[in-house]
């Protein structure tokens, strides 16, 4: 059987909201080493890759291999009926058809069972290769959120170039040109609100902000967020999520023809 | 003209 009991039940929550918007469907591979999900969004142009590792639930019981084929609409429909402070657990059989969220509230007077029928999913799996970045920033995540909501105004996509200088990101669009600079802080600490810059290269790339903004939704689970950008390459950002695990999107880069 | 790349393109099914 599988079982997975999640103290900070809002965690699940908040790592649905951060998929599905981007993924229709998906297996969650559960194994011994924790859960994880691994799917590319229907045009493939974008791919998010997660890990709740086993050392985050208490307990964690894996007694075989499964992975669970999940229609993430229905999902996140079930996960809204969990509240902020429920403890929750993920519950199936070792050959499942089904699985089982339960809800319990923090003084464990209110427990809400919902069984939810699972789908057979033909997952494409991409191995990602190690890649040696031209650049490596780390900022807030609040604030990346915010240059990319703000950005969108301007235009559909968003040239990110970094040097000795710091961060550029540029959109253009029929009614001009918006651009937001940052500047790394003088303080060399990864504190929460520090802005980082681990610089191989000077590196310019444009990605598509409609999916940059989709990779936002994941804002509640991290402070900061790291963006990892090398030349004619995915962008891959991340949000680490405090004794889990991780949520990673990689998003491939537009290219002038 | 900026054209999008699809993922497939840089990484190979595992």
């Amino acid at each position: 059987m599988f079982e997975a009991r999640l103290v900070q039940g809002s965690l699940m929550k908040k790592f649905m909201e951060a998929i599905k918007d981007l993924v229709k469907e998906a297996n969650w591979d559960c194994t011994g080493t924790g859960i994880s999900l691994q799917a590319m969004d229907t045009s493939h142009v974008s791919l998010v890759s997660l890990l709740l590792r086993s050392d985050g639930f208490d307990p964690y019981r894996c007694d075989r291999n499964i992975s669970l084929g999940i229609n993430m609409e229905s999902m996140a429909k079930i996960m809204k009926c969990a509240s902020n402070d429920d403890v929750i657990t993920i519950r199936s059989e070792d050959h499942p058809d089904n699985v089982t969220f339960v809800f319990e509230s923090p003084n464990q007077e209110k427990v809400c069972d919902y069984e939810m029928k699972l789908m057979d999913i033909d997952s494409e799996h991409l191995g990602i290769p190690d890649t040696e970045y031209d650049a490596i920033i780390s900022m807030p995540a609040s604030e990346f959120q915010r240059i990319c909501r703000d950005l969108s105004n301007i235009g559909d996509s968003v040239k990110i170039t970094c040097n000795k200088d710091g961060v550029q990101f540029s959109a253009q669009g029929d009614t001009g040109i918006g651009k937001i600079a940052l500047k790394q802080n003088a303080v060399i600490d990864k504190e929460d609100g520090q802005v980082s810059i681990e610089l191989n290269d000077p590196v310019s790339l444009t990605f598509a902000l409609r999916y940059l903004t989709f990779f936002t939704k994941a804002t509640p689970l991290a402070s900061t967020v790291t963006l990892s950008v090398s030349a004619k390459n995915p962008v891959a950002v991340e949000y680490r999520v405090d004794d889990i695990g991780y949520i990673r999107y990689y998003l491939a880069p537009k290219i002038e023809e | 003209l900026l054209i999008q790349q699809g993922m497939k393109s840089f990484y190979q099914f595992a």
